[in-house]
This record gives structure tokens, sequence and C-alpha cells, in this order.
């Protein structure tokens, strides 16, 4: 019985021992803010004293890169911190802070202009951000693509959310609805993370979809070979799939896998807060996994894990694997129309649009990614 | 001209609202994304470093390497640079891969360097961003050189959290919402 998401309540889930935290002094995290916000170490070290004391970890972030203000802590950058520093417990952690440093910058950009200028950076970022793909241009999609691909052939693995709208929802011009996809989440470069819920959601059971998990297709970027086989099995064994205008099934689909996203506690401005939701929450969760796993292949000599997608494809395709928690109850929000009634994509056995391939299982993801 | 993002959105997020037209000596910082070099081979590259069954698995580039490979090509730089010189604009910042320029400016040399842009102040809480209401262009000449021109129209994301009290209240307007569908 839990009264909410606790950092024990996720490695209790998913099956982190308190043996698994980080053991190298080397390897390192990281998530980013854009806005105005800023975490204070002293909720950290709070939220750490309240809710970590079964497992070693750090209290402190290591890095701020950027300018951290002195006022109000904000909420998702104390949610980016503490569960971030949760799965990824006992690694160095880093906060890239980018509000912009003038009023004409894009933080965004600036975050990855940041990012391509350091030659030494964590090997994991996590990021909560998103735009609705009609709202930019192409131009600046397809480049910021191809920024992606860069920190790819740098071997970092770079974690966005799915976003908290389901598969979204746009008027067209003739009043016809289509699905509204988020980018960066549709980036075939980066790894999405979708979000889930307990079934009962005061204890530690099975996982069903959360209905605010973003996923569907890319209406700009095309499908990347590494998903093919999975989103045509899901296309085809779905039992029932909304309408095909509402989206570009030859799209890139996301998300690629999912973790806890509803009803977390956070400690902010000291104050403990229960109820707090979002793929925001459950992108830092996977994030810190992958780190604690980049932890274990540097110390076995490997490296690190990389641009993630086309192992995990090929890892889940190979065959039956207990590396993911498969989600296949529930659905996601979408339009409120007759054609669909405000539901989007519904998850089913193996990958679907609304929890990737599912949640992680710790060891046995690691025994798979220890020798992919 | 050439517009390389006449698809881009101009509107105003809820919650900014306008001021006014900033001063033509107001300095702004504008990021230029320049065009690079080998992105084919970069995706190829990519593809095969991400790959467990590639003998190239894990053997990540360095950002020198990364460097080398993408960089833009020296016609590429020096036009862009003799262009921004053009107009007295000097000491730009670049970064590693020198694929990005970031330039200080007063408004009004940024408005003559990018026929239609209009720069404009808006608020929303404490914070404050300039933008253009109206789509920039570049010379014809640069359309092979410059992918866009960042510091226009992209406001800062909103980003917040879901409390699991408005999800509920939200799920039920939907649920009543369906229901009279």
């Amino acid at each position: 019985f839990h009264l909410g998401v606790t950092p024990s309540v996720i490695r209790k889930r998913y099956n982190l021992t308190d043996r698994d935290i980080g053991a190298l002094p080397n390897n390192s995290q990281a998530c980013a803010q854009f806005l105005e916000q800023y975490f204070h170490p002293a909720d950290l070290a709070e939220f750490m004293k309240l809710f970590a004391s079964s497992f070693g970890h750090c209290s402190r972030v290591d890095q701020v890169v950027g300018h951290q203000g002195l006022g109000k802590a904000g909420l998702e950058a104390s949610l980016d911190v503490e569960y971030i520093m949760s799965t990824g417990a006992n690694i160095s952690t880093w906060v890239f802070s980018n509000a912009g440093r003038h009023e004409s910058q894009e933080p965004f950009l600036a975050w990855l202009l940041l990012l391509s200028n350091m030659s030494s950076v964590p090997w994991v970022h996590s990021v909560s951000y998103g735009d609705d793909e009609d709202s930019l241009s192409r131009a600046y999609m397809e480049r910021l693509n191809v920024e992606f691909m860069k920190a790819a052939a740098r071997g970092l693995t770079v974690l966005f959310a799915s976003g908290d709208a389901g598969a979204g929802c746009r008027k067209l011009a003739g009043g016809s609805h289509t699905f509204r996809p988020s980018f960066p989440a549709s980036s075939p470069y980066v790894t999405t993370v979708g979000g889930t819920a307990f079934q009962n959601p005061f204890r530690v059971t099975w996982e069903v979809t959360d209905y605010i998990s973003g996923g569907g297709f890319s209406n700009v970027f095309p499908m990347p070979d590494y998903q093919a086989a999975a989103v045509r099995n899901f296309l085809h064994s779905a039992p029932k799939l909304p309408p095909r205008s509402y989206y570009n099934s030859s799209g890139r689909a996301y998300p690629d896998l999912a973790a806890l996203s509803d009803n977390y506690w956070v400690v902010t401005n000291r104050i403990p807060l229960p109820w707090v939701s979002g793929t925001s929450a459950s992108t830092p969760v996977v994030g810190g996994i992958m780190a604690l796993i980049n932890d274990r292949r540097l110390q076995k000599g490997l490296p690190p894990l990389g641009f993630l997608n086309p192992a995990l494809y090929k890892l889940q395709e190979k065959g039956p694997t207990a590396a993911f928690y498969d989600v296949t109850q529930g659905c996601h929000l979408s339009c409120l129309d007759a054609a669909v009634e405000g539901q989007g994509f519904c998850a089913g056995p193996s990958w679907d649009p609304v929890s990737g391939w599912g949640t992680p299982n710790f060891p046995q993801l690691l025994k798979a990614l220890l020798n992919p | 001209g050439w517009a390389p993002e006449q698809d881009q959105s101009l509107r105003v997020p809820a919650g900014w609202s306008h001021v006014d037209r900033v001063a033509p000596l107001d300095e702004l910082v504008l990021t230029f994304a320049l065009r690079q070099q080998n992105v084919e081979h970069l995706m190829k590259l990519v593809g095969r470093v991400s790959d467990p069954d590639s003998p190239q698995y894990g053997k990540y580039l360095s950002l020198e390497e990364l460097c080398t490979l993408v960089q833009p090509s020296r016609l590429t730089l020096n036009t862009v640079h003799k262009w921004l010189g053009a107009y007295g604009i000097k000491g730009c910042k670049t970064i590693s891969t020198l694929d990005f320029l970031e330039c200080v400016m007063p408004a009004s040399t940024a408005e003559r360097l990018l026929p239609g842009a209009q720069f404009h102040r808006y608020v929303s809480g404490e914070r404050s961003a300039v933008r253009s209401p109206v789509p920039y262009s570049l010379h014809e000449e640069l359309a092979e050189h410059i992918d866009f021109v960042g510091g226009l129209h992209r406001f800062p994301a909103e980003r917040k959290v879901v409390t699991r009290a408005s999800g509920e209240e939200e799920a039920t307007a939907q649920y009543q919402q369906r229901r009279a569908a």
C-alpha cells in the first residue's frame, strides 16, 4: 500500500535493489530547464531525506550549467532533479538551465548550442519540452533533427517526454480534425518516453496507460527502419484504430518506452506536494535508469548506450523478453468529435503508440543492454 | 527574397501580451544555423554506431571528429561572414562544429538584415521576449548557406506538470462531452 509514487515505489516496481546505485565517479546524467524555473538544493536534500533513506544516493546536484536564479523553486525543475537522482541514484547529476540569457534568444536552441559546444557532457539527458509539430517550420525541425544525430554520433542518450495531451487534436481549415504530434518527441533520433499509471493507484501493481501519455505518428519525419516491423505489427494487430485520416501511418511513431507518470510526490519550496503527474515525471525516471545501465557498461569497459532506439527495437524484436513490462490496457486522449469520441490509440501487446514497448524491468533490461 | 521558415506559426501563445515595438538601438541576439556538410554520411554513421549488430557499435565520435565531418564549407562560412560584415555585424560567437553563429546587433540592423522582420516586445508575467510577428526573408544567394535564423518567432515553450485534481476535472469534462456527442 502507498499514498502516491515516491522513489521507493518506483524502485520497487522497476526492481531496483539497494545495490543498484551508481558506482563510477566519471558517469553522469543531466536534465534541462528552459523556463525561469529553478530547483532549490534545500528541496532536493529534504526530498532525499524524506523518501530516499533506503538506498544510497547523492543529495546535491554536482554541476549547474547556465544561470540558476534565486527565486521560488519551480515544480517541474524540482521534479526533474528529484526523480533522475532517485533511479540514477548516486550518479553525478548536472542541470542545464537555459531560460535564454537575452529576451530575443530561444531557450531550447540555446540549450542545444551549449550541448553541441561542450566536449565533456553527461552521457544521458532528460528533457521535458515540446511544441506541436504544426506550429514549427520544417526547416527548424529538420535542422534540429540533425543536431540530435550529432548528439547520437557522440554517444549521448537524449530522452524527451512524449507530451501530456495524448494523441493531441488539431482542427483543420475545413473543420475536420487530425491528431497533433509533438516535436522533438517525433524526431527519429531521440528516445521518447510515455506515461503509465498503476492499475490500482494505491498499490504497486501492474501498469495501465496514463490517458494523457503523448503518442502518435509524425507528419514530418518518415518512419525509421529500426521501428518499421514493430509499428507494422501494431497497425495490423490492433483490434480498433482511429480513422486513417487522423494520423500519418508512415511517419515516425512514438513513444519508444514509458514509465509511471501519475501521482508523484515532489518537494518544492520545502513543501512535499502529492498528485504531480505527466510525462515530465516519467522521463527523468527512465533517464536515471539508463544512466545506471551506462554505469554498469562503463564498469565493464563497454561504451555507453548512446542513441538507444535501434538496440531497443532490435532487442524486443528478437523474441519475448522480460526487459519491459508490456502495458496492454488503456487508451489515450484525442479529439472530442463523433468519429473518435475523445479516444486516440489504445495499448496492446508489444509496441503501441501510447506506452511504446512498456516500462523497464531493470535487472532484465540491464542484462539485455550489457550484451545487446 | 527567400523565406526559410514560411510555414512557422506566428501566433502569439496564450499568456503573452504585446508591449511595443523595440527601439532601433535595442540589442538583439540572433542565432544563424549554417548549412552543414555530410549530413547523409552522419545519418549512416549514427545508424552504425547505434546498431548492436554493427562492428562499429559504440565507436562514437569525439567533438573534434564530428566537427571535421559536419562543419560548413569554406564557401558557406565566407559567404555568411561577408554578408554579416556588410551590415557591420562583427564578433559573432560560434560553436565547436562551426555550424551555428550567435550575433548581437541593434534591432534596426536586424530588420535591414532580415527583410520583413519587425521586432516587438511581449511579456508573460515577469518574463519578456522579443519576437517578430511577421515572417523574415533572406537574400536568395543565402538559400544554400543558411537553414534558419533563430530568435524571431518561437516563444519559450510552456511546460506544466499535470495535477491529479485537474486531470480528474478534465477527464470528467471530456467524459460528459463524449456522452453528449
